[in-house]
């Protein structure tokens, strides 16, 4: 663990009042090596690491911290920091019908995500949600929400494979407000970020919808690929927040610090299992010290 | 990256951040370039132009492909188990591999063995539909042990060439699941001895290291003859199966190159090197 690998790092140093440039250079080389094994992105290491140079510089340590410890210490804050500064509930404020709009690749969890959502907010929230299947491509895709819909009690839009994404949402809003619905929950399509059609169709949907939380659902064990994800997400359509699935394993889970970086979006939601009700609020703390392994 | 006069210091750190974020992973980076530096101080590698080469040499001969694993004679039919994390692919794979051997005019049968996430069985039975072959299924919640068991006497009972057995994803770290997966394979043998042929693990290019993680834990359960390594299509350059194929090696057999019927490819090493950096 890097705590171990710290403490053997300082193991050479005794009764030292001070963390010196030498000192700090080897405990930054083991940061870097277990940031980089934890999947946090390269250029996000460099910048990460800089950052805990300058606080680590000359930094008196603690009566109670070995030097290990001080360094690991500013290292967990700093990324706690870095993880939490943006921290914010799912925003469904607004005109109801309220609409959230989930985005990402394929696989990465929205169809179930969609289903947790809605329960999430059914069960805390007390609010009435309703769900749109706007994957029209994915074989079995709308029976997919369908049968998610049905098992957390909540009504759905009756879309069918051979009409238009845009016109689902188009006609399931109008739906929604008949209903008297307070949230539209739309279930989009994994899509590739280089994808350029899709990612046109992901416009139109925004466009048409004027989503007021548009959430990029990624998988918790994605690697260096997340930072060019997650900047063609925000650049195409901008993310107001992130959900992190899958984090039911063992993956370090660096891409959020990579997303985080480079979008400056909180991570709002965490995918725990694959039951609807496997849905956390996103705490950062926990994140830090998973990432630091 | 390589238009320099000598090899230096900052074109090691170049090559270093392009490997890495290539997926291939720190530690096997690290001694890549470190083998880099060793030959540099040695003058076995003086160019900067012939470093790129060497490079994808020593990658390439870590890669491992295989060409189609052959039926032994007499031996009907073959079976494909296929396993792996949720979400990879491995559902859209079995519907193009089935459709390859559908080409060759084979008869194809389907195991829906994915009898827990909703509307998996649906999701295959269109599969099955889009390629002209047999899906066997029972219903949602079922023992998928069992579905796996009929796929295999109906396709020995119909003299079909290929059984492919879709399974529910699963994280590799979930002991029941695991337990439920070894269960499947012991079962399919029970059916026919000798099988399953080849187990297929399905793993995501997108994914960073965990995919180490995900490959020796289904190795350990369930023995792991191929890899099929999806959404190639992307930006994500799939450099984890390097350390994958380093440690374990398990032949990589197919790459997925999008949602298409069609988009599978045999694995070819020299396009995927050429492709990472
Ligand atoms: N263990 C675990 N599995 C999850 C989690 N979230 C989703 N899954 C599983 O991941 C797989 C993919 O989920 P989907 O909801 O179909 O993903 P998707 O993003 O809608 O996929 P596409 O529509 O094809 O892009 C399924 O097997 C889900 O059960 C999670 O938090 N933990
Ligand atoms: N772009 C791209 N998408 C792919 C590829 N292979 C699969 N997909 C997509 O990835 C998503 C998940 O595929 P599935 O076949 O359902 O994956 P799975 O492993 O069976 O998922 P679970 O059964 O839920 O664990 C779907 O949207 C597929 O179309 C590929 O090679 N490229
Ligand atoms: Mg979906
Ligand atoms: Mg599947």
């Amino acid at each position: 663990s890097l705590s171990e690998k710290l403490s053997g790092v300082f193991r050479s140093l005794r009764g030292k009042g001070r963390l010196g440039e030498k000192d700090i250079q080897a405990a930054l080389r083991e940061v870097r090596l277990a940031l980089l094994e934890a999947d946090v992105h390269y250029r996000v290491v460099r910048r990460f690491v800089e950052a805990v140079r300058e606080r680590a510089q000359g930094q008196e340590v603690m009566r109670s911290l070995t030097p290990a410890q001080t360094v690991i210490k500013i290292v967990h804050d700093e990324l706690v920091r870095m993880m939490g500064e943006h921290v914010a509930p799912l925003d469904v404020a607004g005109k109801p019908p309220v609409p959230v709009m989930l985005v990402g690749l394929q696989g990465s969890g929205k169809t179930t995500t969609a289903g947790k959502l809605a329960l999430h907010l059914k069960r805390r929230a007390g609010r009435d949600p309703y769900l749109v299947p706007a994957d029209v491509y994915r074989p079995a895709a709308i029976d997919q929400l369908q049968k998610v819909a049905s098992d957390v009690g909540v009504a759905a839009y009756p879309s069918r494979p051979d009409q238009d994404p845009v016109e689902i949402c188009r006609a399931a809003l109008e739906e929604a407000r008949k209903g008297g619905y307070d949230t539209v929950i739309v279930d989009t399509a994994g899509r590739l970020h280089v994808d350029e059609e899709l990612m046109d169709e992901l416009r139109r949907l925004k466009e048409l919808l004027e989503p007021r939380e548009i959430l990029l659902v990624a998988d918790a064990m994605t690697g260096q690929d997340a930072v060019n994800v997650a900047k063609a997400f925000d650049e195409a359509v901008g993310i107001t927040g992130v959900v992190l699935t899958k984090a039911d394993g063992d993956a370090r889970g660096g891409a959020a610090l990579s997303i985080q970086a480079v979008t400056q979006r909180p991570i709002k939601l965490v995918g725990v299992g694959e039951k609807l009700d496997a849905l956390e609020v996103f705490h950062p703390e926990r994140m830090a010290s998973r990432i630091l392994g | 990256l390589f238009g320099k006069k000598e090899i230096d210091a900052e074109t090691l750190d170049e090559l270093e951040e392009a490997l890495v974020t290539a997926d291939l992973g720190v530690t096997t980076v690290m001694r890549l370039v470190d083998e880099i530096r060793e030959k540099v101080s040695r003058k076995e590698l003086v160019r900067p132009e012939a470093l790129r080469e060497h490079l994808k040499a020593a990658i390439r001969e870590i890669l491992v492909a295989e060409e189609a694993r052959q039926a032994p004679e007499g031996v009907r039919p073959w079976v494909i188990m296929v396993v792996g994390v949720n979400g990879v692919g491995k559902t859209t794979t079995i519907g193009k591999i089935g459709a390859r051997f559908r080409r060759e005019g084979k008869r194809v049968i389907l195991a829906a063995g994915d009898t827990f996430r909703a509307a998996a069985i649906e999701q295959l039975e269109i599969w099955g539909d889009r390629i002209g072959a047999q899906v066997v299924r029972h219903q949602q919640g079922s023992d998928p042990a069992a579905v796996a068991f009929d796929a295999v006497e109906a396709g020995k009972a119909r003299d079909a060439d290929v059984v492919i057995v879709d399974t529910a994803g699963r994280l590799h770290t979930k002991r029941n699941l695991m337990e439920e997966l070894k269960k499947v394979r012991r079962v399919i043998g029970k059916a026919l001895p000798g099988a399953p042929h080849e187990v297929l693990l399905v793993l995501d290019a997108t994914t960073g290291q965990n995919a180490v993680s995900q490959a020796r834990l289904f190795h350990e359960a369930v023995g792991v003859d191929t890899i099929a390594l999806t959404k190639l299509d992307g930006t994500a350059r799939g450099g984890v199966i390097v350390a994958i194929c380093d440690e374990l090696k398990i032949p990589i057999r197919y790459i997925g190159i999008g949602e298409g019927v069609e988009d599978l490819r045999p694995f070819d090493a020299q396009a995927f090197v050429d492709a990472l950096f």
